[in-house]
């Protein structure tokens, strides 16, 4: 049991030590305290290095120091010939003879007492992160104010999490700004703008003082931004390393500050404002947009016309032009309808008469009628040709959307009649 | 047919066979039969045939029936009760429409109207072709088609006929300018079951052989000798309008 102090003899003690003998005693005192050992008599064999007779005195694998010979007291007000102090609470004391003790040593006399450590000197780590407090036994840390000391019971941080920001411009700063920010602290911020418009963040460079990346380029803090699936971020170091303004495309962006325990800076101040999402000004094939911006914003309106012979089908209702809205995911509405050619069809068949195949019956194409030869002949000789119109129908220059009339050839036998005449 | 031979239906295309009364017909459109007031007259729903050289029943089962829709006799043409007693063919020309298009092909097709210049008003001498199922020489009806070229003759000629058979009055019967008077040429001529029928004249403003109907077959006094003819150029008005006014069946 560890005890707050004790006394250790060498055997028989005090009489002559036998020879050859070896002994150790383990002195332990309650955690917290250190050891201070010290010897008020010793008379031993003198040899080099204490090569013979020896009182050791072993912290772990670490020798204290090692004794032999006779010591006397330096001072007429002390007993004390000898003493070690270290701030662990165990030792071990180990005394041994060798085959001879002609002279008649009588060995020693040595106690040890538990003394208190001052953990927030004595060792070279700083047990707390800000503050420490000794008292006898052991220590406690604590923090500046609107510090919290974290669950290791060593570190503080700060409560600098939770703030929403919903202002359309706003500033933000990380704590303590310009002062250094607080060490071992996650700091979550959100801005959080009305749907459809996004987040622009603008940061000066000589507004960011972070602790710098190390040499594999990790950063100890960090800043990161974080808007829907994408990531900006993170950064550190002195002057801001990314982009002056940063367009996150979203309504929504997180703002995680980490800091790690050491290397605390100035931290950074950042300004935000709202931009309404932009649309891409698409350029789709055989259409117009009204009205014509060089960039279209969200709640933009344009009405999306098709050039004649172009259509948009939806459902089965075609027409020549429809509305898109830009919304407040950037995107355009209706944005799968397309203009296509306008489509004719298959051209009606006529009596008594052909009609080609045409390759393609999309606007422009061209299809042609005949009659069947030589019984039957177009009505009008130029209507043979019908082209695929804008609006949809096949029409012939002179008949229009009129189909071509075959009638029957007049007037001619397929056979003549001869020689009826004698 | 007097003085012809026999002939093809492609020959004559647009022949129309009347089976009754035994008679004929030109095709002039899809829809539209020429022929002779008189071989409808009393019958609004004549049953036609075409493109068959032969009249056999069993030839006639292999053709195209025609089936009429209505039937448009001239107005000029004169009512009688008795038509035994008939001197006055004057306007001898009636449409019968049909309920269905004719398909046409090599042995069915139309003839043309003549046009309205006085180069579609045959002069004397002027050849034309006739056809029919009608009596021959040998024959009362025949079985497969005649044909034959004849002469259009001065109308005179007609008027001062004077045949064997005195119980004609060639003088009681009128003659008109709607008439053309051909034939007198060797025993060439139409006859009984052949009314109806066109009097073909070449088209003289086409290279290639067209026929126009310059005339049909309306009646004669003595088979062989001259027969008078409808002469169609001064019915074309009416053909066209009567033929406008009505449509096509299919069209109604």
């Amino acid at each position: 049991e560890p005890t707050m102090y004790g006394e250790i003899l060498s055997p028989n003690y005090p009489q002559v030590y036998p020879n050859e003998i070896e002994k150790s005693w383990d002195i332990e005192v309650p955690e917290g305290y250190g050891i201070h050992l010290y010897f008020t008599h010793l008379d031993m064999e003198l040899s080099e290095n204490c090569a013979y007779d020896s009182v050791q005195i072993m912290s772990g694998d670490v020798e204290e120091g090692k004794l032999c010979g006779q010591r006397t007291s330096k001072s007429p007000n002390s007993p004390v010939v000898e003493e070690f102090q270290v701030p662990y609470n165990k030792l071990r004391v180990i005394f041994k003879s060798d085959f001879s003790n002609e002279e008649r040593f009588t060995g020693f006399a040595a106690y040890y007492v538990a003394v208190d450590v001052n953990e927030c000197t004595d060792f070279a780590d700083a047990p707390c992160s800000h503050f420490c407090n000794n008292f006898m036994g052991g220590y406690f840390c604590s923090c500046p104010p609107e510090y919290f000391l974290h669950d290791d019971m060593r570190n503080c941080g700060v409560n600098c999490s939770g703030d929403v920001f919903t202002t359309m411009v706003g500033e933000i700063a990380s704590p303590n700004y310009p002062n250094p920010y607080p060490e071992n602290s996650r700091c979550e911020y959100q801005i959080l703008l009305e749907e459809g418009f996004q987040v622009v963040v603008t940061m000066r460079r000589e507004d960011f003082d972070v602790e710098p990346a190390d040499s594999e380029g990790n950063c100890p803090d960090s800043l990161i931004f974080v808007a829907g699936d994408q990531q900006f971020g993170p950064y550190c170091g002195s002057g801001f390393p990314g982009p002056l303004s940063i367009e996150t495309q979203s309504n929504a962006v997180g703002i995680i500050f980490q800091t790690d325990l050491t290397g605390q800076k100035k931290g950074w101040k950042l300004r935000y404002h709202g931009d309404p999402i932009p649309c891409p000004k698409e350029v789709t094939a055989n259409s117009i947009w009204e009205p014509e911006r060089a960039k279209y914003v969200y709640k933009d309106v344009v009405k999306i016309s098709c050039v004649d012979g172009f259509e948009v089908v939806e459902g089965k209702v075609g027409s020549t032009f429809f509305y898109s809205t830009c919304q407040s995911n950037g995107k355009w509405s209706h944005s799968k309808l397309k203009c296509q050619p306008v489509d004719c069809g298959a051209p009606e068949s006529i009596p008594n008469g052909k009609v080609e195949n045409p390759e393609s019956t999309l606007f422009g194409s061209v299809t042609h009628y005949t009659c069947e030869e030589k019984y039957y002949a177009m009505e009008d000789e130029r209507g043979g040709e019908y082209r695929c119109s804008a609006n949809g129908t096949w029409v012939n220059e002179v008949l229009g959307t009129e189909l071509p009339k075959c009638v029957p050839v007049c007037g001619v036998p397929s056979e003549l009649l001869k020689g009826v005449q004698r | 047919i007097f003085g012809g031979i026999t002939a093809k239906i492609e020959h004559f295309p647009w022949q129309v066979f009347f089976s009754n009364p035994r008679a004929g017909g030109a095709l002039i459109d899809e829809y539209w039969v020429l022929t002779a007031a008189h071989v409808v007259e009393g019958n609004q729903n004549p049953v036609m045939y075409v493109g068959s050289s032969s009249v056999q029943t069993s030839k006639l089962l292999k053709a195209q029936m025609l089936t009429a829709e209505r039937v448009f006799i001239h107005p000029g043409w004169q009512v009688l009760d008795n038509t035994d007693i008939r001197t006055n063919f004057d306007n001898d020309i009636a449409l019968v429409q049909l309920k269905e298009p004719v398909k046409m092909g090599p042995s069915v097709s139309p003839i043309c109207l003549p046009g309205s210049s006085s180069e579609y008003s045959p002069s004397v001498g002027t050849l034309g072709i006739i056809s029919g199922w009608g009596k021959s020489e040998l024959r009362d009806i025949v079985i497969k088609l005649r044909a034959a070229k004849l002469p259009v003759a001065p109308l005179a000629k007609c008027q001062e006929w004077k045949g064997k058979d005195s119980r004609v009055d060639v003088s009681s019967f009128v003659f008109t300018h709607n008439m053309i008077c051909a034939g007198g040429e060797k025993g060439v001529d139409s006859c009984q079951g052949d009314a109806g029928g066109a009097f073909a004249v070449q088209d003289p403003n086409e290279e290639d052989p067209k026929y126009y109907a310059a005339g049909l077959m309306s009646f004669g006094f003595q088979c062989g000798t001259y027969g008078i003819y409808t002469r169609v150029q001064n019915y074309v008005d009416w053909i066209r309008k009567t033929m406008q006014d009505n449509g096509s069946p299919s069209k109604d």
